[in-house]
This record gives C-alpha cells, sequence and structure tokens, in this order.
C-alpha cells in the first residue's frame, strides 16, 4: 500500500521520542532508584544517540538513524548510570 | 562500568519460570553457558539456586511485569533488561517473554541475550564496539564462538580482575615452563600487531618488544575453544591469527573464532599426505605465506589465497643456513626468526643469509 508522508512522518516522530526517552534521556542519583528526566534538547540526545553507534553525528533523524532505531536491542539506556 | 560490583565472587542466580518457546532443560542450558562466559575470564562463581532469594533473579515476562521500573513493548523493540549488582532488583535480568526465544539463529538465541543481560547484572554498561558482547543491539554469532571482545574482557576484569590460574587436575606439564631456562623451546610464534606471542603447551606469552614487557597467560584465557599444543601459527595481512595443530587451522580475528572453523589444512591447498605444519610466517613485504614441513616448504599467496606452484622447495636451498626442522618462525622488522630447540637464527630475507644465531628466548631479557 502506499504509504501516507504525514503518517510515516508521525511515527517516525514518535519512535525518535521514545527511543531517546528510553536510551537517552535517562539520568539517575546513585544514591536513590528513581529517574531524573534528563533537560537535554532532542537533537543534542540525538547527537549522542549517533555518536555511540557510529553513525554521521547530524541531530537530525535521516534515515540511517531511524534504521538503527527499529533494531531489536536491549532495554538498558546507553549513558549514564543505568540504575 | 559500575562500581563496586558485587563485592564477592560466589554469586547465586535463580531461573524464577521459562517461556514456553524453549524446553526447560534448553532454557537451563543457555543461562548455564552464559554464566560461563563470564566466568572464563573472571574469578567468578556462579551456582544456582531453586528457592529464595538469588543475586541473580531471571524471569520472562511481558508488558510491564510485576514491580519492574521497567516495562517491555511486545515482539522486536526492546528484547530483555537488566540491573546493576546491588539489593532487590539488583542484579535482576528480565527477558520480553513476546520475543520468539531459540536455541539457535532463528528468533533470539537466549544464549547471546542472557550473557548480554549478566554482562549488566555484573557492572557493565554498554559498548559502543559494534564487535562487542555489550554492543546493545542484538546480532546473531554462532555460539560456538566465544563471544566477548577485547573490550567486554577488559572492562569486566576492571571490575573483578581476571581468572586466576586454577591449578591444572590434568596430570601434563603440571609445573609452569621456565622461561629463562637454557634449554627453553617453543611450539610456535607470531606477531600480532606490535606484540609477538610465543606459544607452548597451554601457555603463551606477550612480548612487547619496544618496552620488552613479557605476559604470561592462558591460551585458553583468550581463545578457551582453541587447543593447547598449537603447532603454528602466524599473523596475517588482515589482522587475523591462523592457529594450526595437526590437519585442523582456525582464523581468529581479535577475540572471535571465525565462523566454519576449525577448517582441514587442505583447503589451503596442501596435499592429502600432508598431515601438520611445523611453522609458518607471513612476510608483510611479499604478501606470501611460508609454511614450513621437514625439510621443505610451501608458498602461499595471501592475495590470490592458493598455493604457488613449484613446491615444497628444500628449506635449505632458499633459506642458506636454515638446515634444521623449523620448531616457529615470525618476522619483526624484516628479518625471520627460526627456531630449533633451544636455538633460534636471524635471517636476512634479502641478502638470503643467516646474521646472528641466538638463543631462543632472547626476546625475554633473561
Amino acid at each position: 500500500l502506499p504509504s501516507h508522508p504525514e503518517k510515516d512522518r508521525k511515527e517516525d516522530a514518535k519512535l525518535v521520542q521514545d527511543y531517546l526517552n528510553k536510551f537517552y534521556a535517562v539520568e539517575t542519583d546513585p544514591n536513590q532508584l528513581g529517574w531524573k528526566i534528563n533537560a537535554e534538547s532532542t537533537a543534542e540526545k540525538l547527537r549522542k544517540m549517533q555518536q555511540f553507534f557510529g553513525l554521521k553525528v547530524t541531530g537530525k533523524p535521516d534515515s540511517e538513524t531511524l534504521e538503527m532505531m527499529k533494531k531489536p536491542r536491549c532495554g538498558v539506556p546507553d549513558v549514564g548510570l543505568y540504575g | 562500568v559500575t562500581l563496586p560490583g558485587w563485592k564477592k565472587n560466589k554469586i547465586t542466580y535463580r531461573i524464577v519460570n521459562y517461556t514456553p518457546d524453549m524446553s526447560k532443560e534448553d532454557v537451563d542450558k543457555a543461562i548455564q553457558k552464559a554464566f560461563k562466559v563470564w566466568s572464563t575470564v573472571t574469578p567468578l562463581i556462579f551456582t544456582r539456586i531453586h528457592e529464595g532469594i538469588a543475586d541473580i533473579m531471571i524471569a520472562f515476562g511481558t508488558k510491564a511485569h510485576g514491580h519492574c521500573p521497567r516495562y517491555f513493548d511486545g515482539p522486536l523493540g526492546v528484547l530483555a533488561h537488566a540491573f546493576p549488582p546491588g539489593n532487590g532488583f539488583g542484579g535482576d535480568v528480565h527477558f520480553d517473554e513476546d520475543e520468539d526465544w531459540t536455541t539457535g539463529s532463528a528468533g533470539f538465541n537466549l544464549f547471546l541475550v542472557a550473557a548480554h543481560e549478566f554482562g549488566h547484572a555484573l557492572g557493565l554498561s554498554h559498548s559502543s564496539d559494534q564487535t562487542a558482547l555489550m554492543f546493545p543491539n542484538y546480532a546473531y554469532v554462532s555460539p560456538s564462538a566465544f563471544p566477548l571482545s577485547a573490550d567486554d574482557i577488559s572492562g569486566i576484569q576492571s571490575i573483578y580482575g581476571s581468572r586466576p590460574n586454577v591449578p591444572d587436575k590434568r596430570p601434563a606439564n603440571p609445573t609452569l615452563p621456565k622461561i629463562c631456562g637454557s634449554q627453553m623451546t617453543f611450539d610456535a610464534v607470531t606477531t600480532l600487531r606490535r606484540e609477538v606471542i610465543f606459544l607452548k603447551g597451554r601457555h603463551l606469552w606477550r612480548v612487547y618488544p619496544d618496552n620488552s614487557e613479557v605476559e604470561l597467560e592462558l591460551i585458553s584465557t583468550f581463545w578457551p575453544t582453541l587447543p593447547s599444543g598449537i603447532q603454528a601459527v602466524y599473523e596475517n595481512m588482515k589482522d587475523q591469527i591462523l592457529f594450526f595443530k595437526g590437519n585442523k587451522f582456525w582464523v581468529i580475528s581479535g577475540h572471535q573464532v571465525l565462523l566454519g572453523y576449525p577448517k582441514n589444512i587442505n583447503t589451503l591447498g596442501f596435499p592429502k599426505g600432508v598431515k601438520k605444519i611445523d611453522a609458518a610466517v607471513c612476510n608483510k613485504n611479499t604478501g606470501k605465506t611460508d609454511f614450513f614441513i621437514g625439510d621443505k616448504y610451501w608458498r602461499y599467496d595471501e592475495n590470490t589465497q592458493s598455493m604457488e606452484r613449484g613446491y615444497p622447495r628444500q628449506t635449505a636451498n632458499d633459506f642458506p643456513g636454515i638446515n634444521q626442522k623449523v620448531d616457529a618462525v615470525f618476522q619483526q622488522k624484516g628479518f625471520f626468526y627460526f627456531f630449533h630447540g633451544s636455538k633460534q637464527w636471524e635471517f636476512d630475507p634479502i641478502a638470503k643469509k643467516v646474521t646472528r644465531e641466538i638463543k631462543s628466548n632472547s626476546w625475554f631479557n633473561c
């Protein structure tokens, strides 16, 4: 079926947001098991993710970055203390 | 890494429930094997308990599961998660039951995912090294290959140290070879990037010629699937090492034995009559590898991946002065170093002559 560009764009945006919140937004205070949401911008978190995976660091959700985000993976965050 | 890790070496685990995708026996085996990956390179000992609270509680769940602060997301996406050493959730490992768990390459291999998650349960974070087991994305590798990269090993050993030399119950050479003994001989020698690796029995020495540092290790510490008593070894042009014993050879890149090995040496082009290799060296200047067997040698072209015509030739004819069986050989700074018994000959391949006769352990500052 022909894809609906607007719908795709929204899905991609949600994928990016979910991915970054799950794996690149978590900072924990080592003295407690709670979560403190990291106030970095999406672009900054995206840059961090692209650097980690050896992708071109653009800060933009390009197709290579989206492909990487769709790969099956471990649920532990990639940055910060995984408390 | 998350320090200090577990403050003990004896760690318990408990399998709380099972996935219907695999038999209980297969799950037990996969979990046990995954722990062994880490106990092979650390002093850690993992013991299974069937009741009560273990250090590492292992369970399958879907979406929101129990009191776990994280949730799963259905098929694909997140496969599993774990918590660093500690009380409560500390050390626990959860697998997403919505995934297809298997013992092979279909679906998701439980052994591989478990080995990764146990890395977290022991204190490791994710690695950005794509060859590392602790790289976040799932990648299937043959379970027979040893899955830890150098990065994984240095990470876990920075928390727990390396595995002590456990006294081996096998009767063979119970004492460590005396490296400075006057009769010291070697089974095989090779370069490995800037190091020179000397092999004998179950041991290897890593020598850094530039600063004459020496480290003694068990071969199995790096390559647990390799046998002892390697007969020949060489570093090729692709940053790989080839190990030979009998009519078999293994290709290793980093810590990984490449898929499909060991293979038979006749796949390199040796005739059936050749049963073993005495020594081998790849000439980095020509890209040709010389295999020494008895008093003859074969030449293999690494670029065309084929044996050259006109071989075998008499070693003594082309390497004047090298008149005895070659135990080991390697190339360093343009010279070849041929070993026989407790002697070594430095050979200049351009002048085609022996320049020095030295003791085999001259590299060890004895």
